[in-house]
């Protein structure tokens, strides 16, 4: 599945 | 960042500030579910490891912090500081019913099989499911505070928020984070019969609000 990028959401 | 993400997280701060000022008022913590405010420490803790690795904004920073600190706090104060008004016949859920599914999903289904990764993802399952604990209290005990209820509502609304925040962020930006996505409807299903009662019963002023 998608790689999520930076995790930049609390 | 967008209206719906930050409207998320002040409805999330705002619900973390409600429990945590009720605590502290009433200097007691009857019918609030300990075991869920420690799951949500864990979700913290395991989402913000990357507090010092990696800066995406000081905004992001702070509000870490700031959850970090407020659920320590909250969890702190039920069970060292209002011990004796900890109801803890009332709160028997079975957290390793949501531990062990958890940590199995979370190695089964992640983005990369790192273990910042894998926490990331336990932390995204856990906290969809941290809420129970909570919900079985208030069926056990037959009903809840109005100051409870509203702390439920916040709380479920954030990530009703950050639903349509991935709405937006798909539809301007591509961005789609299919794990946090699907936990996060997931998370706001458990909450949609809360927020039918919740509606029509405590804010028509009805105060005391009983789950089925």
């Amino acid at each position: 599945c998608h790689r999520s990028r930076t995790k930049d959401e609390l | 960042m967008n209206i719906f993400r930050l409207a998320g997280d002040m409805s999330h701060l705002v619900a973390i500030l409600i429990l945590l000022l009720k605590i502290w008022r009433s200097r007691s913590c009857a019918g609030i579910s300990g075991k869920s405010q420690v799951l949500f420490a864990l979700v913290f803790t395991t989402r913000y490891l990357d507090l010092f690795t990696s800066f995406i904004s000081a905004y992001n920073t702070v509000m870490k912090v700031v959850f970090l600190a407020l659920s320590y706090a909250t969890v702190y104060l039920i069970y060292m500081r209002f011990r004796n008004s900890y109801d803890s016949e009332n709160d028997t859920f079975r957290v390793e019913f949501l531990l062990v599914p958890v940590i199995g999903l979370s190695f089964l289904e992640n983005y990369s099989f790192t273990p910042m990764e894998i926490l990331w993802t336990f932390s995204i399952f856990l906290e969809s499911v941290a809420i129970m604990p909570q919900l079985f209290m208030i069926t056990k005990t037959g009903e809840a505070e109005s100051i409870t209820n509203h702390y439920l509502f916040f709380l479920g609304l954030y990530r009703a928020l950050y639903i349509v925040n991935w709405v937006w962020r798909y539809h301007t930006e591509g961005f789609f984070d299919q794990i946090a996505v699907v936990s996060g409807v997931v998370q706001t299903i458990f909450y949609c019969d809360f927020f039918y009662l919740y509606v029509t019963r405590v804010l028509r002023g009805r105060g005391k609000m009983s789950l089925p």
